[in-house]
């Protein structure tokens, strides 16, 4: 899984 | 992303607008501490690694959070500039004298016991996101020794409540339209970290609906 897709905020 | 997250992540950088033009509208840096602005820091570049490995063009997302997150960067590390450099001799050096490592090494032993994966990434951003729920303890003492603080100061705190007020609601939303949304880590230490300005907030509304100046018992 893309570390974006866990981490989507600021 | 929805509207309160858009409006959190606009009043966290409106707070920090705030700051700039308290202390460049004063030319001083009294009441302000110098170890939460510091903290701050450190909690965006220890967040914000992923900048150097994320390509900001992959969506309108990531170029958002991109410019965002290099703003706030940026920004904290102005005003601890500021704060360090231009405007020293206002620092109200006496009394900001919360010891950090009382925050830094819990948050520190949190982010490795309590993260979601085990990698280096992920256990230095689960550390960010402790430490941003307690980064304002400082501020917040300091506030308390010295009783008075000037009005664009005490907006300021108010504003970064209501960004955290807001973000716990963008939760909120997200957790009732997304089925596969729980970001435990987020809930906690949010929720800690709202919490801590309860206290602030009652003397604020109280001071405001009076129309003075804020001051604590």
């Amino acid at each position: 899984m893309l570390y974006e897709t866990l981490h989507d905020e600021l | 992303m929805n509207l309160f997250r858009l409006g959190g992540d606009l009043l966290h950088v409106f707070s920090i607008f705030v700051l700039t033009l308290k202390i460049k509208t004063s030319k001083n840096v009294a009441g302000i501490s110098l170890r939460t602005q510091q903290l701050y820091l450190l909690v965006f570049c220890t967040r914000y690694l992923d900048l150097l490995f994320t390509n900001p063009f992959r969506s309108g997302l990531t170029m958002y959070n991109t410019v965002f997150k290099i703003l706030f960067i940026a920004s904290s590390a102005y005003i601890v500039y500021l704060m360090r450099k231009k405007y020293k001799q206002t620092y109200s050096v006496k009394d900001d004298t919360f010891r950090v490592e009382f925050l830094i090494v819990p948050a520190c032993l949190a982010g490795t016991l309590f993260h979601y994966r085990n990698t280096f990434f992920e256990i230095v951003w689960a550390f960010s996101i402790y430490m941003e729920s307690v980064a304002i303890i400082p501020q917040l003492y300091l506030l308390q020794k010295t009783g008075e603080v000037e009005n664009l100061t005490s907006h300021y705190i108010a504003c970064l409540g209501g960004y955290r007020a807001l973000y716990l609601l963008n939760w909120v939303w997200r957790f009732f339209t997304e089925p596969r949304y729980r970001h435990w880590i987020e809930w906690i230490a949010g929720t800690i970290q709202t919490a801590l300005y309860a206290d602030f907030f009652y003397y604020y509304f109280l001071n405001k609906t009076k129309g003075q100046k804020l001051k604590l018992p």
